[in-house]
């Protein structure tokens, strides 16, 4: 069996049903699935680690706004973006997840600051923010991360639940 | 929620995942991805597991956990061990999917919703990318 180097990604499960998904709005979807796999693929090309392949494939799906993680990450009830990421490399075992955090433009890259320099591993909100100014973390405004389809997706929502509507939703709009 | 897993050349596994979460959900809800075991997990004698769905459900569940010690203590592959876990997952409201990779061969995507955005590659560098079934 194989034992060369690969990858893997996903940009989310649920997806919009095959109907409702056009040829051109789905190419654009391989395009960028595409974009992310050759990121990760040429840092392993040139021998590079798998953990570098990881955040590399990570940071252009966040960079696109049609996947739900940092830009195009989708609002809480209350209108906030509070987002989550982890990373671990099997060499040691070693980890680094945030919780509940907006600014890093790439959270990916945070939590491998985490792994890497925080001698913890899992930190949230404030705490893992103020961690985060003190490391070479890019950090973006809030609008930065903010796309009209996540604000007409948390608009629905929160409009079917005033009027009591059961929740029909795709998981598109659920899960982003 | 996105992910990557990846295998190098010297035989490492790693594993990542990063999220905005639920559309519309409460303040301070945490799902399964920065949760280490449940929606992200790497070791390399095993495998290298990253998920996306019902977070609730993989969390308890131990979603990417439970595959590596199927491998490890049940002598699965991974394989059955990742389309296994998926299939019952889905039998207690987890939705959802996940990609992996392990000490030899190559990744799997296993999912039970109606689709997943996933892409792998490998040493032949073709990029292999699809959404539904």
């Amino acid at each position: 069996m194989s034992r060369g180097f690969c990858l893997a990604i996903h940009g989310g499960a649920g997806t919009i049903p095959a109907a409702a998904l056009n040829t051109a709005a789905a190419e654009t979807y391989h395009v960028a699935l595409r974009t992310a796999l050759k990121a990760g693929w040429t840092v392993l090309n040139r021998g590079g680690a798998a953990v570098d392949a990881v955040c590399a494939a990570i940071v252009e799906l966040e960079n696109d706004e049609l996947f739900n993680a940092a830009r195009g990450a989708v609002f809480t009830s209350a209108g906030q973006l509070e987002m989550d990421a982890a990373i671990m490399n099997g060499a040691d075992r070693a980890a680094g997840a945030l919780a509940g955090i907006c600014g890093p433009k790439n959270p990916i890259v945070a939590a491998r600051a985490v792994m890497q320099k925080s001698g913890t591993v899992f930190m949230i909100g404030a705490g893992a923010e103020a961690f985060l100014q003190t490391q070479d973390i890019q950090f973006m405004p809030p609008d930065y991360f903010t796309t009209p389809r996540r604000l007409d997706a948390l608009h629905r929502e929160l409009t079917r639940r005033v009027a009591g509507m059961p929740d029909t939703r795709s998981d598109a709009d659920r899960h982003g | 929620t996105v992910g990557a897993v990846a295998r190098d050349a010297a035989g490492n596994l790693a594993a990542g995942t990063s999220t905005g979460g639920i559309t519309a959900k409460r303040p301070g809800r945490v799902g399964d991805t920065p949760v280490i075991g449940a929606g992200t997990f790497a070791d390399n004698a095993t495998c290298a597991v990253s998920t996306t769905g019902t977070g609730e459900v993989f969390i308890r569940f131990t979603a990417a956990a439970e595959i590596a010690a199927r491998i490890r203590y049940a002598g699965q592959t991974l394989e059955q061990a990742a389309s296994d876990v998926i299939a019952e997952l889905s039998t207690h409201g987890g939705d959802g999917g996940l990609i992996a990779i392990g000490v030899t061969g190559a990744p799997v995507l296993p999912f039970n919703s109606s689709g997943m955005y996933r892409g792998f590659s490998g040493v032949d560098g073709v990029l292999h990318t699809a959404i539904h079934r």
